[in-house]
């Protein structure tokens, strides 16, 4: 069994934010931190005492990024990035969401996409009644090296099929256009 | 230094009592 000291999640410390859609606020003032994690153990504490995704009401996000990274397009870490996008249909809210969120946390503490886990800066959830997302923030989108090794280890993590492909967009595209709208900059 | 985890082991943290 693992031992008893706390298992560092060195380099990074994660903080986990919480959106809670309040149309008479303003965006950034709806958008909450909870608490910042730097151990295994700390992870998983927080992660059972936190609603699961499923549960959340439409409108809501979670997201947890490394600390000092706001989840935010405007960030300085994020705004030349992008992300790998896995949208989910709305049935799967009841048969996968939960699990596709979880093992996206554990990619990212983790660190599991080798040297190239500190281009991570997050990753994010929407849930939405037309069907929830989940998304992993990567710090340059010009990074082809980077973001494609993220995106193929990703897709592998989620247990996606080979028929199924995800597509990386740019926040600098997704920014200017409506989201379905962002042209996929690499696929995988 | 970088630590890396896979996910069996971060699993097996997952229900095990906080012990101080």
């Amino acid at each position: 069994p693992p031992g008893h000291s706390p298992h560092s999640l060195t380099p990074s410390r994660w903080a986990l934010w919480f959106f809670k859609n309040d149309r008479s606020r303003a965006w950034q003032d709806n958008l909450h931190l909870v608490t910042k994690v730097d151990t295994v153990e700390d992870f998983w504490a927080m992660y059972g005492h936190i609603q699961l995704a499923s549960k959340l009401s439409s409108g809501c996000d979670y997201a947890l990024f490394k600390d000092g990274i706001e989840p935010m397009w405007e960030d300085s870490k994020n705004k030349r990035g992008g992300r790998w996008l896995i949208s989910l249909a709305k049935q799967q809210r009841h048969s996968e969401l939960d699990r596709l969120w979880l093992e996206t946390l554990l990619c990212l503490i983790g660190e599991s996409f080798a040297e190239h886990s500190r281009e991570v800066c997050g990753a994010v959830l929407n849930v939405r009644t037309k069907g929830d997302k989940i998304a992993v923030w990567t710090r340059e989108a010009e990074n082809q090296a980077g973001v494609l090794h993220i995106g193929r280890i990703y897709k592998e993590r989620l247990g996606l099929s080979t028929k199924t492909i995800i597509g990386y967009q740019a926040h600098a595209d997704t920014a200017t256009k409506s989201n379905s709208l962002a042209k996929n900059k690499f696929v995988v | 230094g970088k630590k890396q985890y896979d996910r069996e082991f971060l699993l097996d943290f997952q229900f095990m009592p906080a012990c101080i």
